[in-house]
């Protein structure tokens, strides 16, 4: 049968900003514990 | 230009900045508050000064050229404001 085609995850896409989506989260959570 | 004008067109830049990336980081809703409120505690002489708007300029058209690395330059913006945070933490004694 057809496959269904995935939904373009732009932002996952690339490597450099999964990596600063992940720092940059982490930071926020760091931040909000602390607080 | 003189610093008062720096300001004004800096916050202009910041501002629009931040509606551009909200509309791209619907998924984690707490980024743009966290962006804010780093740029409410960065130092009146820094968002004055022609190096944040050279900053946020570059951040601004990069983003916008590349949206898919929309993390990486908040991310680069969040590193330059806590740079120049006013609360500086104090340094451990030995």
């Amino acid at each position: 049968g057809p496959v269904p085609m995935e939904e373009d995850d732009e932002d996952d896409d690339d490597p450099e900003n999964r990596i600063a989506k992940k720092m940059l989260l982490e930071e926020i959570k760091a931040n909000l514990s602390s607080d | 230009k003189d610093p008062a004008s720096l300001k004004a067109e800096n916050q202009r830049l910041f501002t629009e900045f931040l509606e551009f990336c909200s509309q791209h980081t619907q998924e984690h809703s707490e980024v743009i508050p966290f962006l804010d409120s780093r740029h409410q505690k960065t130092s009146p002489d820094f968002l004055a000064s022609a190096e944040f708007r050279n900053v946020l300029g570059r951040c601004l058209t990069r983003v916008q050229a590349k949206r898919s690395k929309v993390y990486v330059y908040i991310n680069e913006l969040c590193t330059v404001l806590k740079a120049h945070s006013q609360k500086k933490k104090l340094a451990l004694s030995s």
